[in-house]
């Protein structure tokens, strides 16, 4: 049972904008 | 400041200092006079039109003041107080006497001069080594009959094609002056690539030594030192004798140059065996810089120029990379290898002695254990061929950029997995928050 990757979408970047991937 | 970057940081070329790299150096001599005690005559000159006087002298190795042992080649060169190595006494012609320099370790030299408290020999040969003394070549010959003692022309000409001979001269043979003359070989002089040394390897090779050996082959000849001056003596010194004696005597051994860097370094400093090395910068390694450091191999090896610092460049922390191994031998292992890749010039054998189809000059190094020796090119064995990949981890997963460089595995944060931290771990899913991106399921 592989474990799902990490959704880039479902992450609240609203206080991380410095983390944010260029592209999500 | 360090003179291997310039004030913006970037790499530049840097060399050592110039010294003269023999002094407070031991000189192995093949003869010392004063094993037993011995009296050594010589003809003084006094200038004045006054005529010259043998003077004799004893020398004793066991009493400082009469010795001449051959710490006085490399110490302080005063005027004032000349001190010279002196050999035995010569009752034969031709008679070598051999003196033997170990720099401890590779010098790129433009001189080698030597002072004589005797009259100059009539012929002397320099070797220099490039191996720690396991191999010797020519470097320079003087002698008054080239052909008859060296097998070579007199003054022969330098050309490009021949830069890396030895020759031969008659001059600076001459018997005077009987004390203070000078032999000075100048490693460069006349070389037509010694003006643009910086892209001329031949002449690089050639002014490389780790070890100097002079070899005295002949004393000047008896009837040439004007003994009969003797009998005119009113040096209370001065004996006659019928039983002229001859020697050879230096007061100065010198060899100028730099400790070579290959221009990745500035300094030589001593290891923790007591070793020369150089103080590499610029991404490099070795006793000369003469390799990139491991995981700095994005492009070959060079050495720095007036131009170009040819600096090594790779980004050891970002990738990782594995060496699969054809041709499998007892030497090198199965298993994970640390990458350690490098340009040389020959291509390895394998052992049965086919070539393999290495991409030349790479070289393994095997990890674990750390106590493998590393496989340099030339003696490798087997085929590695590089696989190496970015580290991939994840921006919000991992902890860091750095992953291990033989598996690949990325620091990951607390819940989070994978290779490249890319998934919760089992009994985390995922949160909304990109600093915790996995928490443990309530």
């Amino acid at each position: 049972d592989v474990m799902p990757t990490l959704d880039m979408a479902l992450f609240d970047w609203t206080d991380y904008e410095d983390m944010k991937p260029v592209d999500t | 400041p360090d003179p291997c970057y310039d004030d913006q940081g970037a790499a530049r070329r840097c060399i050592p200092e110039f010294i003269n790299a023999a002094f407070g150096k031991e000189v192995m001599v093949s003869s010392v006079c004063g094993r037993p005690a011995s009296r050594s005559c010589s003809v003084v000159e006094r200038g004045d039109d006054r005529p010259s006087v043998r003077s004799c002298q004893i020398c004793d190795a066991a009493e400082p003041r009469r010795a001449h042992p051959a710490s006085y080649l490399t110490d302080l060169n005063s005027a004032h107080n000349l001190t010279c190595w002196q050999s035995e006494n010569l009752n034969t012609s031709p008679h070598n006497v051999t003196l033997t320099l170990s720099l401890g370790k590779k010098f790129e030299i433009t001189y080698v001069s030597l002072q004589f408290c005797s009259p100059r020999p009539e012929s002397l040969a320099i070797y220099k080594s490039m191996d720690y003394g396991k191999t010797w070549m020519p470097y320079q010959f003087y002698s008054s009959q080239c052909r008859r003692l060296y097998n070579r022309p007199n003054k022969a000409s330098i050309t490009k094609q021949n830069e890396q001979e030895a020759l031969c001269t008659d001059g600076h043979t001459d018997l005077y002056p009987l004390s203070g003359g000078l032999i000075a070989f100048s490693t460069l002089d006349g070389r037509p690539s010694g003006k643009d040394f910086d892209n001329s390897p031949v002449l690089q090779d050639w002014v490389t030594v780790t070890d100097i050996r002079v070899v005295f082959s002949r004393p000047q000849l008896p009837r040439e030192q004007g003994l009969g001056a003797a009998s005119n003596s009113d040096d209370p010194m001065a004996v006659t004798s019928s039983l002229p004696t001859y020697f050879y005597a230096v007061g100065d051994f010198q060899v100028g140059g730099r400790c070579k860097c290959n221009g990745h370094g500035s300094r030589c400093l001593k290891d923790k065996e007591g070793k020369l090395v150089c103080d590499c910068k610029h991404n490099t390694e070795g006793p000369e810089c003469d390799r990139c450091k491991p995981f700095h191999y994005d492009r070959p090896w060079q050495r720095a120029n007036a131009r170009e610092a040819n600096e090594c460049l790779g980004s050891p922390e970002s990738c990782f990379g594995t060496l699969r191994v054809q041709g499998q031998t007892s030497s090198i292992p199965n298993g994970p290898l640390k990458q350690g890749l490098r340009p040389g010039k020959t291509g390895p054998l394998s052992q049965s002695g086919a070539r393999l189809p290495l991409q030349f000059g790479w070289s393994v190094q095997l990890q674990p254990p750390r106590s493998a020796l590393p496989v340099q090119h030339g003696a490798v064995q087997a085929v590695g061929e590089e696989e190496r990949r970015p580290c991939d981890c994840h921006p919000v997963g991992a902890a860091g950029k750095t992953c291990n460089q033989t598996t690949g595995q990325c620091p990951c944060k607390d819940g989070v997995t994978g290779i490249t931290c890319n998934r919760c771990a089992k009994g985390y899913q995922q949160s909304r928050s990109p600093v915790a991106p996995c928490i443990k399921i309530p």
